[in-house]
């Protein structure tokens, strides 16, 4: 999660989700951003879409009718669209606001073993809705200097989340992403990410570089490892689910 | 304005104020984004800001008083920080809240010919607020697959805001940006985008490329034309404000 926009949050949800299922973990994909483009990176038609996340959150329908297969076994996603613009603000003025996802979420008790949410660049009720039902926050850093503006206004929200709504939320880590080897900005965001997480998080080994294949496999409805399983953003991806397995921390 | 992320709002409102100043028109740079990059763009120190566009937005201080200098004779900057993040919350639960920023923006009659608003990421209280106050709309479009799917949803949110609250709104232009020419998916994306808008609006001419120089600026506080006026960056948005003074319409 991070409110930075066009940092690679839903890359990182679609392909990190892909990659866990690869590794035969079951995993769901829930796309909370009303932009709808997790669901679309897997292969949702979403003008055909009858059922969306927003007919969980207000329309009471039991998760399990809204979640569909995927191209890949271990995988499954509970889809989004435009509709979800109406949840923001039925949700805002509703008693538990932010807690109506962690109440849905009971629903799938055990079923998965990783849960991934995209959530939209926003600190608004949905991603407050993610936050609250997450065990933990990759936080996709993109390789640029306005992406560094935001991360202590980010840190600061986590902790506040973390206080005041659950206090089980841990950061799962910072994953540097576009990484261009070739530009001298690219070695000096990592510097300063590095140095200003030096002890209190961990910034994931596995960089994800910027690798034309990854933006082209969204139009193709395909996670990168379906769409070139050769491409440098493939490899990227499955060492990020390697790192994440070994870490063993479910989120 | 683009709900987009990532797709070059801050640094088209940076670039195009800057370019617009250079061509000695009285330009405003209005950061209505509480991430406040264009602030920072411009070389605000966000640390040590006093008053910014919230202390005007609630606090109903004049602009006048939270109005900074650049360092170009023809460009002034109203300055946001995270503090913006309150004014959504406030803004909200008021009357006419959609209306607050054109009701301020009297204050300043005649004193700029243009006056460039950066949105955040959403179609929240803040951008509803840009769309009322502006008289058109410049909507940056990445050339990239996600950057298409919100188009429509985009077109569909102006119309509504032009029947609903501002009638004279109309669309300054779609600028296409990120281009980057060695690869299919640029092409392929301009192509989709003037099919999409063939006989409705005005796609500019003007085509920003991908250019580092451009991601590099914003670390020196400076807008291209001041950080690196021999790249292609500033070639491209001097050209842009060009062709926006050309068309006749002021923003
Ligand atoms: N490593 C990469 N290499 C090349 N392109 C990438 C990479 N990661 C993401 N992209 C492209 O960059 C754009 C932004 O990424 P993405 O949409 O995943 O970001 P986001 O944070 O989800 O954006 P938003 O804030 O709108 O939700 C997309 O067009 C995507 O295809
Ligand atoms: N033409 C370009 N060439 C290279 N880099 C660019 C170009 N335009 C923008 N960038 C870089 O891409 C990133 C995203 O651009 P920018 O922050 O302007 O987008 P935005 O739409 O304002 O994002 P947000 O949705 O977070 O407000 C920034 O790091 C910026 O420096
Ligand atoms: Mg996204
Ligand atoms: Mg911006």
């Amino acid at each position: 999660m991070n409110q930075k926009g066009g940092v690679g949050k839903t890359t990182t949800a679609v392909n990190l989700s892909a990659s866990l299922a690869a590794a035969e973990k079951k995993t769901l994909l829930l796309d909370i951003d009303p932009q709808g483009n997790a669901s679309s990176g897997v292969g949702i038609d979403k003008r055909t879409l009858k059922k969306t996340i927003y007919h969980s959150l207000i329309g009471a329908q039991p998760l399990s009718s809204v979640i569909q297969k995927t191209e890949l076994d271990y995988l499954q996603v509970l889809p989004s669209n435009s509709d979800l613009i109406g949840a923001e603000i039925e949700l805002v003025t509703s008693k538990h606001r932010e807690g109506k996802l962690k109440e849905l979420l009971v629903q799938l008790n055990g079923q998965y073993e990783y849960i991934i949410i995209d959530c939209p660049p926003s600190l608004g009720i949905l991603t407050l809705n993610a936050l609250s039902a997450a065990k933990s926050v990759l936080i996709p850093v993109q390789c640029e200097y306005y992406a560094l503006e935001g991360l202590s206004q980010l840190i600061h929200t986590i902790s506040l989340v973390k206080s005041r709504i659950n206090s089980t939320l841990t950061i799962e880590g910072i994953l540097m992403t576009m990484f261009d080897i070739r530009t001298n900005l690219s070695h000096q965001v990592v510097g300063e990410v590095k140095k200003f997480f030096k002890s209190k998080e961990r910034v994931f080994k596995t960089v994800i570089a910027r690798n034309i294949r990854l933006s082209e496999s969204p139009g193709y409805g395909k996670p990168i490892i379906l769409y070139d399983i050769t491409s440098r953003g493939a490899r990227d991806y499955l060492s990020l689910a390697k790192e994440i397995i070994s870490n063993g921390r479910k989120t």
